[in-house]
């Protein structure tokens, strides 16, 4: 599945 | 956690350290643009508005904070206590068309219409684009110290291996964040040019001077 928004990247 | 991503974030933050040192050594900013380096300030600062409202892991924290940290004292460096080597004779690109288009961008294309969200896709536009006052500083002087291209290409390096990253996580996580590759890819192609001089140039010993 596609994930949107994940924000643990910087 | 994959090794690109790893090496992207150590490639990041050499660059933001290697500008920090150049510097506080040299005790100048001359040939570095302010106007980029205000721009990475604002993008960290609102991109990273996330560290009040979540917490994702000790290593995702204290980066965010060293980025921001590192930015607010270049910016400090080369605005307040090492001004008067500050070039701005040749620091002429006008921010405002980078920002005001980037900023209309982050309200009409985003994930979800919600202030922090809004504040993180103007963050990852304005990154894409906030090394032009640098790269149009360089080219309107026709040179670089060559310390200054060492900044460059690590940060140029660092979002070509975040590109690698999101093509591994594709694959093995299903994660996919078409704004954030959109605004990758944009960035890295705007380094191309430049890496080509880092390469044929730089790495042969020879100072980054561009043609008359």
């Amino acid at each position: 599945k596609i994930i949107l928004k994940q924000k643990d990247e910087l | 956690m994959n090794i690109f991503r790893l090496t992207g974030d150590l490639s990041h933050l050499a660059a933001i350290i290697i500008l920090l040192l150049k510097i506080w050594k040299t005790r100048s900013c001359a040939g570095i643009s302010g106007k980029s380096q205000l721009l990475f300030a604002l993008v960290f600062t609102t991109r990273y508005l996330d560290l009040f409202t979540s917490f994702i892991s000790l290593y995702n924290t204290s980066m965010k904070l060293i980025y921001v940290a590192c930015s607010y004292a270049t910016v400090y460096l080369i605005y307040m206590k090492f001004k008067a080597t500050y070039d701005g004779n040749h620091d002429t690109f006008r921010v405002e068309f980078l920002v005001v288009p980037v900023g209309g961008l982050s309200f009409l294309v985003n994930h979800d219409f919600s202030p922090l969200e809004i504040l993180w896709t103007f963050s990852i536009y304005l990154e894409s684009v906030a090394i032009l006052p640098q790269l149009f500083m360089i080219s309107k002087t026709g040179e670089a110290e060559t310390i200054t291209t060492h900044y460059l290409f690590f940060l140029g390096l660092y979002r070509a291996l975040y590109l690698i990253n999101w093509i591994w996580r594709y694959y093995f996580e299903g994660f996919f964040d078409l704004i954030a590759v959109v605004a990758g890819v944009v960035q890295t192609i705007l380094y191309c040019d430049f890496f080509y001089l880092y390469v044929t140039k730089v790495l042969k010993g020879k100072k980054l001077s561009l043609p008359a």
